[in-house]
């Protein structure tokens, strides 16, 4: 995260740990359904056989030595439709919701969100500084429209449709490490829903690529998945 | 057809001082037929109170007037007295302008002492010849006049500016003119629509841009204004607006202190909130950009000094470091003596949010700008949509800065103006803190986006469900909730039940029907009539809302 912070134990409660076999962390994720996670595709790069990635729920530490932490083999791979960087991965078994694992809400299909709306970004990379380097951390971001993004000299007419670029609101001191597939909520109403799928470059650095997939471009793809699987 | 109350702006909770007369009226309508018959005086504007079914006739408003907040009335005022611009030869002119273009003050039009004329109000009751203002009674090809205070200059024109700005200063960010095709001639789309395009730059995002129709606009900082095509082939492009002759206004003079966002900044500090030091705006090295002095004229971009050409938060500059291309810089407050500015006084402007408050909040510090129906905050240094006098100036300890949550006037609790045109003030989505409880509570500060965006299956019975649904379970179409026809339903409106999502013609459940939502039909024999929503799955009802509130990062 670029400028962000430790989070609350166990406040962004759909955040899920991708890993190896020997657990080791590759991706961030997200639960959506009990038995559904979403991430990027460039996270499964390496091997498109679902039991060489395990689902770590419920962790805020990444050693994930929490009594709340559940792990799952995945039993199904999805990548995402026209080579798009998003991907379903389906669990062996469902999740146990509980106060450290709910999933995010999905926005409504093809719903644009409005350049200025406030979000958050979560995952364990590392932030310089700000302390917590284990833990889960987080960093608001304002949504910047793709017009806006695409008349920066680095992106200059890049950014598709079914991307979504934002930008750090405390302003930029550094570029970090990113977290691919982790999310990137926003409030609406009393709700967090996941508009963006952490995809490229992240920071204040010049972007090399857009940096989010648009969820909402991708909401039927994904329930269209998750009813016929 | 239209209606009466078109030719009023709609403010709520709002009151102006001035010579009134009182009349039982219930509804809106009633009490404009009684100002357009007022007799007693010329009827400006009204106050309608619903709930007592009463209403004020009233002798004045102009942009000028002072607006109090009040709970419970509703504004109407005539927008043809709002208006300080003339129209064509400005004959409907009815603004408080009273000096010519020479500045020599008007004489009043009932007054001959000094020169006579035939121009009064009996010989002209409909020419708006009310006290010394400027008018156009006998349609002067070159507008608005008066007679003169000065002895040797019987009347003189006065200089009213016309009120459709059809050129741009600067970068065109102020434009608000109504062209709506693009340089190459593509019509443009509107900026509420999302077709054929879909985008971000939704006008509630951006109330201060003046988004309106599908007029050409700058909402971005780009170089001139633009607008989405109708055509599915061309995303955007430039409109093109002639620039000006008349230079930009005096304010680019700008501050030498932090004002509001500080876009009028032009202090000389070149050094970020973390010491680097600052690129020069002029230079492509080490980053490059596209914020040069040629490309944003406006901008004050001198030099390497701090500034805030595109709208960000706070001045900024690129820095001199390769590793971090942009970071914001600490400029004292306005309301400080630069001089006695010390580093404990920035840490502290720059202080953790709170999210609750104690009291009636007079000391509340924190970030919040949503108002309890979810209404974003209107910026205290701005006069749009609200004009008012609550302003750093007159409140310079009540912390008034950006559209933060405050209580200036002792209030009962943090409150602002909101960025809804038709919603004055309101109380701020705040809790009271309880004893003992820190200041940074765990609930992020903010409120809802649109409604619509989420829940399109239904919990519960469906209170919360926003989804666009607008048939009947019959297949009857709903009536827009905002609408009286075919069905009368008064209490069920968007302004009796403002958080209840009723938007365009949506089944909703705002009365709380344990059936779940409904709606009025458009079929005159069918008044209401419940909807077929699904019913969330399980996991649906929980999604999102985590058990542990998250909290801002802190700086």
């Amino acid at each position: 995260a670029v400028n962000g912070c430790a989070s609350v134990p166990h406040s962004w409660p759909w955040q899920i740990s991708l890993r190896t076999r020997t657990n080791t962390h590759l991706c961030g994720g997200t639960l959506i359904d009990p038995q559904w996670i979403l991430t990027a595709a460039h996270c499964l790069e390496r091997s498109s056989v679902p039991y060489t990635y395990r689902i770590f729920l419920g962790l805020h530490t990444a050693k994930a030595v929490e009594p709340s932490v559940q792990v799952r083999e995945v039993k199904g791979i999805f990548q995402g439709p026209f080579g798009a960087d998003i991907a379903l991965l389906k669990l062996s078994s469902p999740a146990m919701i509980a106060d450290q694992v709910i999933p995010v809400c999905l926005p409504e299909d093809n719903l644009m969100i409005g350049s200025r709306t406030e979000c958050f970004a979560t995952g364990w990379g590392q932030v310089k500084g700000a302390g917590g380097d284990n833990v889960l951390k987080q960093t608001n971001l304002a949504v910047i429209e793709n017009k806006a993004c695409n008349s920066s000299e680095f992106l200059n007419g890049r950014v598709k449709k079914f991307e979504l670029c934002a930008e750090p609101i405390n302003g930029c001191t550094d570029t970090l490490q990113v977290e691919s597939g982790g999310p990137l909520v926003c409030l609406v109403q009393d709700r967090f829903v996941q508009y963006g799928i952490i995809s490229g470059g992240f920071g204040c650095a010049p972007p090399k690529k857009p940096v989010f997939v648009r969820v909402s471009s991708y909401t039927s793809w994904i329930k269209n998945i998750m009813r016929t699987n | 057809q239209g209606s009466i109350l078109d030719s009023y702006k709609k403010t709520e909770g709002a009151w102006i001082n001035a010579h009134q007369q009182s009349y039982k009226a219930n509804t809106a309508e009633e009490c404009a037929v009684r100002c357009e018959v007022e007799k007693k005086f010329t009827c400006r504007a009204f106050l309608f109170f619903s709930k007592n079914e009463w209403c004020l006739t009233l002798s004045r408003t102009s942009k000028r007037t002072q607006i109090f907040k009040t709970i419970n009335s509703v504004l109407y005022e005539k927008k043809v007295y709002l208006l300080e611009c003339k129209k064509g030869k400005g004959e409907d002119y009815r603004g408080t302008k009273d000096r010519t273009q020479k500045g020599v003050l008007c004489q009043k039009w009932v007054d001959s002492a000094l020169h006579k004329s035939n121009f009064t109000p009996e010989n002209y009751p409909h020419a708006g010849l009310e006290e010394n203002y400027c008018r156009n009674p006998n349609g002067n090809e070159n507008g608005p006049w008066c007679f003169t205070t000065d002895p040797a200059t019987r009347l003189d024109y006065c200089s009213i500016p016309e009120c459709e700005v059809e050129c741009m200063q600067c970068n065109g960010e102020d434009y608000s003119g109504k062209v709506s095709r693009t340089e190459s001639g593509f019509e443009c789309q509107r900026w509420d629509a999302q077709e054929p395009h879909m985008h971000g730059f939704l006008p509630k995002n951006f109330p201060e841009k003046d988004l309106k129709m599908n007029f050409c606009r700058n909402p971005d900082g780009d170089l001139r204004p633009w607008c989405f095509t109708t055509s599915p082939n061309k995303l955007w492009e430039y409109c093109d607006i002639p620039r000006c002759t008349t230079p930009p206004p005096t304010s680019q003079l700008g501050y030498q202190c932090l004002s509001g966002n500080g876009k009028d900044y032009r202090g000389k500090i070149a050094i970020t909130e973390s010491g680097i030091a600052c690129q020069h705006w002029s230079s492509q090295l080490p980053h490059r950009h596209r914020h040069s002095p040629e490309n944003y004229p406006c901008k004050g971009l001198d030099e390497n000094y701090c500034r805030n050409p595109d709208g960000k938060k706070r001045p900024w500059c690129y820095t001199t470091t390769n590793t971090t291309r942009w970071q914001y810089c600490s400029i004292p407050q306005c309301s400080q003596s630069a001089s006695q500015t010390t580093d404990e006084d920035i840490s502290r402007q720059s202080a953790s949010p709170e999210e609750c408050y104690r009291e009636r909040g007079l000391d509340y510090r924190g970030t919040a700008s949503f108002t309890i129906t979810g209404k974003k905050c209107q910026a205290w240094n701005s006069m749009l949509p609200h004009r008012h006098n609550r302003t750093e100036k007159n409140f310079p300890k009540a912390d008034l800065r950006e559209n933060y949550c405050r209580n200036p006037d002792n209030d009962t609790a943090p409150w602002c103006y909101t960025t809804v045109p038709t919603v004055r003030w309101e109380y701020c989505n705040l809790q009271k803190c309880h004893y003992g409880e820190p200041l940074v509570s765990l609930e992020p500060p903010f409120s809802s986006l649109e409604p619509g965006t989420e829940m399109t299956c239904i919990i519960g019975n469906g209170k919360d469900y926003r989804g666009a649904v607008a048939k009947t379970n019959s297949g009857r179409t709903c009536q827009e909730w905002s609408s009286q026809e075919p069905h009368h339903h008064s209490y069920l409106t968007p302004e009796t039940h403002p958080r209840s999502g009723l938007d365009k013609n949506y089944c909703r459940n705002p009365d709380e029907d344990i059936n779940g939502p409904w709606c009025y039909t458009t079929d005159p024999q069918k008044v209401w009539e419940y909807c077929e929503i699904p019913k969330c799955a399980p996991f649906q009802q929980e999604c999102g809302k985590p058990k542990r509130k998250p909290r801002r990062c802190q700086r």
